[in-house]
């Protein structure tokens, strides 16, 4: 489970 | 992806046609300034990524400059009506009275329960994310108090709610291009389009066929 989320979106 | 590009447009568009709205008519009636005002706290928090300098794209770097000004300069322009057009001002903060101490607090709240990380910038996000799925609320309140609005006003939250709704297909497609599941932006993202939902469908069967939109 990934704790950390590249956050690409608007 | 196509989706996640019809959505930002949607999106851009859905800006157009306020800033439109309230230079041509030079009047506010039917459009919420608190709504106004979460956007402005929505996208200040969502992007303070951009002070850190780790950019993902120009597209998004300019995207979010684009949304952060255009929330920050509507809110201007309402305020402004104060001065050049009073009656409407009047009109609309007497309207405008859904208290957003109810979405501010438990979107705090949830901010602390559900992020990725315990940072100051995750926090923002994450409570960006959960105020970004209610912020409209304060402007369907009004509409279903006033049970009609103007067009462009109408059009103008269909496309912002189309723009969440898009973002759908888009989560889907990168599940399956890459296996990507992000969990906390899909779940508010479902919710802010269900708040929509009802709005969609009376949008639907009015503004679409010509009719004004008139609540029942």
């Amino acid at each position: 489970e990934g704790t950390e989320v590249e956050h690409d979106e608007l | 992806n196509i989706f996640r590009i019809l959505a930002d447009l949607s999106h851009l568009a859905s800006i157009v046609i306020l800033l439109e709205t309230i230079r041509k008519a030079r009047q506010i009636d039917g459009i919420s300034l608190k709504t106004q005002i979460l956007y402005v706290l929505v996208f200040c928090t969502r992007y303070l990524d951009l002070l850190t300098f780790r950019w993902t794209s120009l597209y998004n770097t300019l995207m979010k400059f684009f949304f952060i000004g255009t929330s920050v300069y509507v809110v201007k322009l309402m305020q402004d009506c104060k001065l050049t057009n009073p009656v409407s001002y009047k009109d609309m903060m007497f309207r405008d009275t859904f208290q957003i101490k109810y979405l501010l607090g438990p979107c705090a709240l949830l901010a602390l329960v559900f992020n990725y990380k315990f940072t100051v910038l995750e926090l923002c996000w994450s409570f960006s994310i959960w105020l970004e799925s209610v912020a409209i609320l304060p402007q369907l309140f009004m509409l279903s108090r006033s049970g009609k609005a103007s067009t462009l006003t109408t059009h103008y939250i269909f496309a912002l709610g189309l723009y969440r709704a898009l973002y759908i297909p888009n989560w889907i497609w990168r599940y399956y291009s890459e296996n990507r599941l992000e969990k906390l932006s899909i779940f508010t993202g479902l919710l802010q389009t269900a708040l929509y939902s009802d709005f969609f469908y009376i949008y639907y069967r009015k503004v679409m066929k010509g009719r004004g939109f008139e609540l029942p």
